[in-house]
């Protein structure tokens, strides 16, 4: 139901819009980091040391549904949906097919909504740990919340011994793509 | 006349992250 932006946008329009989004995007992570049991028991420097390493890979999750691999178009939050074209043209084209890629790779494992979301909380505290003051705390964190996913995933399919290894495989795509592309720059028109 | 203020993706969200936990002091 989102019409395709029309063409007449400008370039800098849709590069504003794009900035945009990520702010509201950035505040959910925190809340959702907030709401994962034992996240809060870390000390407040290394929560905040993994939201910064980490974030931008659970917004990959995250945007994975806004991307329409059939008709190559990705839908912001703020509603407005752009082909990839389009956004091409924004320059974005390197990072945006290897979201393509990514997106259709943990698509086609057809995981629930729990288990997406419990998958982000493991991508979350599975960040680098540059920073980080007590590993010790939040690699018990990270042990915990694997072994919940394992069990969640394995206890729904337990003819298929595959899904749990293949969704691991998938955290070492997302640090690659945080290390690709977090230095892309975004615009906010200054008012 | 400059009319952005422009920065990193990764700024942006460490940025954002500061505030919040900042502002929950």
């Amino acid at each position: 139901s989102c019409p395709v932006a029309p063409a007449s946008r400008s370039s800098q329009e849709m590069w504003e819009s794009f900035s945009q989004c990520f702010t509201p995007a950035v505040k959910e992570v925190v809340e959702f980091a907030k709401s994962i049991p034992g996240f809060q028991t870390l000390t407040q420097q290394d929560q905040v040391m993994l939201l910064k390493s980490g974030t931008f890979q659970v917004l990959m999750v995250r945007f994975c549904s806004l991307f329409d691999p059939k008709e190559r178009t990705v839908t912001f939050l703020n509603g407005q949906t752009y082909s990839l074209a389009s956004l091409r043209a924004l320059g974005m084209g390197v990072l945006l097919d290897a979201m393509f890629d990514f997106s259709e790779k943990l698509g086609s494992l057809g995981l629930e909504p729990d288990e997406m979301a419990l998958f982000m909380a493991v991508v979350l505290v599975s960040a680098d740990r540059c920073g980080i003051v007590d590993v010790g705390a939040v690699e018990q964190l990270q042990e915990n919340l694997i072994k919940a996913l394992r069990t969640l995933i394995t206890s729904r399919r337990p003819d298929d011994t595959t899904l749990f290894p293949k969704l691991l495989l998938r955290l070492p795509d997302l640090r690659t793509l945080n290390n690709q592309h977090s230095d892309k720059l975004l615009a906010f028109r200054i008012d | 006349p400059k009319t952005h203020r422009v920065m990193t993706l990764a700024d942006h969200i460490s940025h954002i992250i500061t505030q919040d936990f900042a502002r929950n002091q």
